[in-house]
Formats: structure tokens, C-alpha cells, sequence
């Protein structure tokens, strides 16, 4: 037996948007810790990591740890069905090959089920390892979707630099090369709009500007976006929910052959 | 060009 009520059920709408585009079918795990997901897009480039943990749902029961597989497409076009002030509720019986999402509008006069078929999908789980990061820099999510957007219209990938001068984002196309660079920029108004840089060691990275496009569907998720970078690893990109979790998109990089 | 990495190179099964 599961059932988990999401207050703010417009969080899930949007943790769909975010990353339904990227990977297609995927396992939503149901623990004590909280509901989570863990998938790679299909050329196993990119990786997503969701966690949104129990203490976050007004009522969340989950009996026993269980494995759901779900088409992301298909998720996606039932949640659009909820009100952006609906509360949802994920339920689902053991042993059943369904999943049913509860939607109700916030003054309770409007309830609807939506039941979605479950599928089984063989799916790799992959260890994680906690690392030290060379370079984490935190800044406004708008800001990161607007580089990334603007860079993808002159080329194909982005080669990201963090030294003691700050951030650098380049690319280069056909067309020409364009050079975008952020200092640390503490002295704002709110904290959402700072740009944070920590570096240990300067370092520099080329990504697919076509995967960072799509992880910064996750922007109306968060304020805020942090990206984290070492010379040996994936970049992680990773949206923070309030107060439940995130979502994080671990990219590997182009390598110099 | 460079060539694209892949993530089952960094991160492993468990």
C-alpha cells in the first residue's frame, strides 16, 4: 500500500517538465526515505537523480520499499491535468499493475482519479560517489537558462571555465564564438539573484550544449542552480525543491581524444 | 572535436 499527498502538487508537475524529455521510461522508487528516481537518457550521456523526501507530503504511507516503472510521456500528460493549486495524491496496492494520482482543487469541490498503467523496465542503478568538487558555482537559474539558450544559438557545445576571474562560458560555430563571463556577485538585493563561486582549483570543462539546454527545463523548479565541476567527473547541475529535495542532472563530458 | 563521454565510464552499478 502507498500513498503519498503532495500539498503543493504543482512540484511534480514541474519535476515532470523537467526531466521527461530526457529520459522516457523510468523506475520511481517508494522508500521511508522518500519517493525517488534515478535514470540516464538513452545514449547514457546524461543522468538524472530526483529525490523528494517523505517529510515533504502531508501524508506519506509506503509499507514496503517498492520499484514503479512509468512512461515519463505518458506521467506527464496525466499531471497536466491537475490545477497548478491542486493537491495531489499518489496511490497505489501491492501488486497491482496500475498507479492511480489523486487530484483535488484546494476548496475540495473538484476530485479526480487518474489511473496510469505501470510497465516493467529493466533499469541500471548506479553508484554515486560522494566528491570534491573543484569548482561549485551557485547562481540564478534564469541566468543559467539564458546562457545556455543563447550559446546553443551559435554552437554545439560549451566549454564551462572557472578561475579566480570567475565563470566563463564559451562556444563556438560556424557564424563565430561567443564568450559569456559572471563574477562573484554577492551584493544584490535578494540571495536568489547572487552569483556564488567557490573554486579550490581552476578548472575547465567542454558539455553538449543540447543537454544543458534540456536539464534547464527544471528552472521554475528552483531560483536557483548549482553547478558543480572537477576535471575527473560528470558535471552535476542541480535544482534544489523547497524543503523536499532535488533534482540533479549529471552530465559526462566531452572528452580530447 | 572531442569526443562525448558517457556516464557508465565515471559512475558504476551497483
Amino acid at each position: 500500500m502507498l500513498e503519498l499527498r503532495l500539498v503543493q502538487g504543482s512540484l511534480l508537475k514541474k519535476v515532470l517538465e523537467a526531466i521527461k524529455d530526457l529520459v522516457t521510461d523510468a523506475n520511481f522508487d517508494c522508500s521511508a526515505t522518500g519517493f525517488s528516481l534515478q535514470a540516464m537518457d538513452s545514449s547514457h550521456v546524461a543522468l538524472v537523480a530526483l529525490l523528494l523526501r517523505s517529510e515533504g507530503f502531508e501524508h506519506y504511507r509506503c509499507d514496503r520499499n517498492i520499484s514503479m516503472g512509468m512512461n515519463l510521456n505518458n506521467m506527464s500528460k496525466m499531471l497536466k491535468c491537475a490545477g497548478n493549486d491542486d493537491i495531489i495524491t499518489i496511490k497505489g496496492d501491492d501488486g497491482s499493475d496500475t498507479i492511480t494520482f489523486m487530484f483535488e482543487s484546494p476548496t475540495q469541490d473538484k476530485i479526480a482519479d487518474f489511473e496510469m498503467k505501470l510497465m516493467d523496465i529493466d533499469s541500471e542503478h548506479l553508484g554515486i560517489p560522494e566528491a570534491e568538487y573543484h569548482a561549485i558555482v551557485r547562481m540564478p537559474s534564469a541566468e543559467f537558462s539564458r546562457i545556455c539558450k543563447d550559446l546553443s544559438s551559435i554552437g554545439d557545445t560549451v566549454v564551462i571555465s572557472v578561475t579566480k576571474e570567475g565563470v566563463k562560458f564559451s562556444t563556438r560555430g560556424d557564424i563565430g564564438a561567443a564568450n559569456i563571463v559572471l563574477r562573484q556577485n554577492t551584493t544584490v538585493d535578494k540571495p536568489e539573484e547572487a552569483t556564488i563561486i567557490e573554486m579550490n582549483e581552476p578548472v575547465s570543462l567542454t558539455f553538449a550544449l543540447r543537454y544543458m539546454n534540456s536539464f534547464t527545463k527544471a528552472t521554475p523548479l528552483s531560483s536557483m542552480v548549482t553547478i558543480s565541476l572537477s576535471s575527473e567527473l560528470p558535471v552535476v547541475v542541480e535544482y534544489k525543491i523547497a524543503e523536499m529535495g532535488y533534482v540533479r542532472f549529471y552530465l559526462a563530458p566531452k572528452i580530447e581524444e | 572535436d572531442p569526443k562525448q563521454g558517457n556516464i557508465l565510464s565515471f559512475f558504476k552499478q551497483v
